[in-house]
């Protein structure tokens, strides 16, 4: 059976989300699996990281508005250090 | 803003460039023309200055690649990243890469080359992301940017100026600014009553006011002037140059600084410059030439230095016997010329911030004008 649309979009921001951390956060691969609920989870604090850098409401959360950010074409040098 | 981890800077002033390649979306001449433009919004706000190379290793190596492109970081196809650049140092580092997989644009109808490439540049003299949104750093392209008004933020000065510093202070002219309220840009002020010219030129039916780093271009055609970096247009031509005439039937001009000249021909500076003065037949006495002006009809350029003048018979290539005479002489009312350019049978002399409109067939003052006023102020 196919995905139902919400299901689609959660999916594709995960995985946006994923790579976006991974490739600009240092987000260690494997950790999509933490619950993004829990307020202390590795990525829930990668998400803050990102919010707050790029000025956004820190939620912690994949809301549209990070989302949208995220979306938007970028500088390909890591926002992190070495 | 911030740098690079280790604060990497580049140790020397002067930085070479090369463009490797090309994108095929634009004409060269767009692609040339947005890079001099991004190391300019740099060059203005720093001591730092740029010539470009067309062979052999520059430090910021220009290209255009898809994909894995030989550093280990691929691109990505269309969309998401647009380029990225390495901090100063040897090999790779200070070279900026841009994707090809972008539809590269004069304007923001797709990726504006400018801007990607102003922020790249960035990187490559040592700054890092900021997060500042209004900042040019930050690290995220907006195609709502208003191309014609860009300007570097408060931040990007702040940023890049920790790791150079401002741009040498100009003498005397107030200036515009374009940092913090306590340090000054070299950016002249072209209404200021204070400005004086270092020289002043025609140049293929434009005049040419020159002032430290910078000239104003003026076309009969546009009514503003337009200024810009003398670095931009002539990368081997000094600031703060002494003097200048244009030959029009060499279609060459001539800039005079200290005891050295250097010949233009368009945007090329030709073989062999710079030239000693002495060459010219001006004696060692001479240290420097405070202007010229050269009259095409008659074939004869008059050099100002100090109270006198020479002249030169530029069809003879030599000084005219029976010179130098007192300046005035035989121009009453002018004394001493801190530039000069001859249009419409007039000779205009600036001196400090005054000019005078000279006529030299009823040999008088006829107007007495302040020195900007070819700058529409």
């Amino acid at each position: 059976h196919p995905l139902s649309r919400a299901a689609e979009r959660e999916d594709g921001g995960m995985e946006l989300l994923q790579q976006y951390l991974e490739k600009y956060y240092n987000l260690g691969k494997g950790l999509k699996q933490f619950v993004i609920r829990q307020n202390n989870s590795p990525l829930v604090k990668k998400i803050q990281e990102m919010q707050k850098f790029l000025g956004l409401e820190v939620t912690g959360k994949l809301d549209s508005d990070t989302l949208e950010v995220m979306r938007k074409p970028r500088c390909g040098a890591p926002d992190v250090g070495q | 803003f911030s740098t690079f981890p280790g604060m990497p800077k580049w140790r020397k002033n002067h930085l070479t460039y090369r463009i490797v390649n090309y994108t095929p979306d634009l004409p060269r001449e767009a692609v040339d023309s947005a890079i001099e433009k991004a190391l300019r919004v740099w060059e203005e706000v720093t001591p730092l200055t740029f010539s470009r190379m067309h062979e052999g290793e520059a430090d910021i190596m220009i290209s255009f690649a898809v994909r894995e492109h030989g550093d280990f970081i691929p691109f990505d196809g269309p969309g998401n990243v647009l380029a990225h650049a390495y901090a100063p140092g040897p090999g790779v580092n200070g070279d900026a890469h841009f994707d090809e997989d972008e539809l590269w644009t004069e304007d923001t109808t797709g990726t504006n080359l400018f801007l990607v490439a102003a922020h790249e540049l960035g990187h490559s003299l040592g700054l890092f992301h900021s997060a500042n949104t209004e900042a040019l750093m930050y690290p995220l392209y907006s195609s709502f940017t208003d191309l014609t008004r860009f300007r570097l933020s408060q931040d990007d000065v702040d940023g890049i100026q920790s790791l150079y510093g401002p741009p040498p202070a100009s003498p005397d002219a107030p200036a515009v600014p374009t940092k913090s309220s306590h340090r000054e840009s070299v950016i002249p002020a072209p209404c200021s009553p204070a400005l004086t010219f270092d020289a002043v030129s025609t140049l293929r039916g434009e005049i040419l006011f020159f002032k430290d780093r910078h000239f104003w271009r003026k076309s009969l055609r546009k009514p503003d002037p337009e200024l810009y970096l003398i670095s931009s247009f002539w990368p081997s031509l000094p600031s703060g140059v002494d003097a200048a005439y244009e030959v029009t039937s060499k279609d060459t001009v001539l800039v005079f600084k200290g005891n050295q000249f250097w010949t233009v021909r368009g945007p090329e500076v030709q073989a062999g410059s710079p030239r000693s003065i002495y060459t010219l037949g001006f004696p060692t006495t001479v240290k420097k030439v405070d202007a010229a002006i050269s009259v095409k009809e008659k074939k004869k350029t008059y050099f100002f230095v100090e109270d006198r003048y020479w002249r030169f018979d530029e069809k003879k290539g030599a000084m005219e016997p029976g010179f130098p005479r007192k300046i005035s002489q035989d121009f009453p009312g002018v004394e001493k010329v801190d530039a000069a350019f001859e249009a419409f049978g007039f000779f205009y002399f600036f001196n400090k911030s005054s000019q005078l409109e000279f006529d030299p067939n009823a040999k008088k003052v006829t107007h007495t004008l302040k020195s900007n006023s070819w700058l529409n102020c």
